[in-house]
């Protein structure tokens, strides 16, 4: 369905954007490197089931590698930074100070306690949907410390924000079309779409208006 | 019931 499509093209642009600013500007400020190692988490995880090759399409497998893939490439990137551009990777090591430990614990616990099926797959699976959805913490969290970030930088946060928020849509079509109702999916992605409801709201103030991001 | 669902999304 169409909410479907828009939402996935908007996760492709998200990452396209975010590869197009650390290769162009050969730096990474304002861009959180914690949230760039939970997302090859969660892509890691979520789609362990490529190892079984029980492909649902060849769609879904391209993105899938597709995700794993760029998403190990952005966290190269800016670790190549450390060499290129010490400055700008010491000062996004400086404020990148979220403990991510407070997010694996909690979705590790959650995955255990909400999952379809005790195997190591679906507890993989659940682990990486509780994941994603706080994924973008240690990001939100940079940005609400140093109060302002790059037009792109916000694009690139908008974006990925954006495909979550389209699932929603997705699933409501889902349930009347196929009567499909993924509980786990539908919960997690209204959190994360929750998370994302302030910046949305600058974004849509400030960014969209031609203004920079910068926090009242 | 939800254990039939696969995981045919993103």
């Amino acid at each position: 369905n169409i909410f479907r499509i828009l939402a996935d093209l908007s996760h492709l642009a998200s990452i396209v954007i975010l590869l197009e600013t650390i290769r162009k500007a050969r730096q990474i400020d304002g861009i959180s490197l914690k949230t760039q190692i939970l997302y090859v988490l969660v892509f890691c995880t979520r789609y362990l089931d490529l190892l079984t090759f029980r492909w649902t399409s060849l769609y879904n497998t391209l993105m899938k590698f597709f995700f794993i893939g760029t998403s190990v490439y952005v966290v190269k990137l800016m670790q190549d930074c450390k060499l290129t551009n010490p400055v700008s990777y010491k000062d996004m090591m400086f404020r990148d100070t979220f403990q991510i430990k407070y997010l694996l614990g909690p979705c590790a616990l959650l995955a255990l306690v909400f999952n379809y099926k005790f195997t190591v797959l679906e507890l993989c699976w659940s682990f990486s949907i509780w994941l994603e959805s706080v994924a973008i913490l240690p990001q939100l969290f940079m940005l609400s410390r140093s109060g302002k970030a790059s037009t792109l930088t916000t694009h690139y946060i908008f974006a990925l924000g954006l495909y979550r928020a389209l699932y929603i849509p997705n699933w409501i079509w889902r349930y009347y079309s196929e009567n499909r109702l993924e509980k786990l999916s539908i919960f997690t992605g209204l959190l994360q779409t929750a998370l994302y409801s302030d910046f949305f709201y600058i974004y849509y103030r400030k960014v969209m208006k031609g203004r920079g991001f910068e926090l009242p | 019931s939800d254990e039939a669902l696969t995981h045919d999304e993103l």
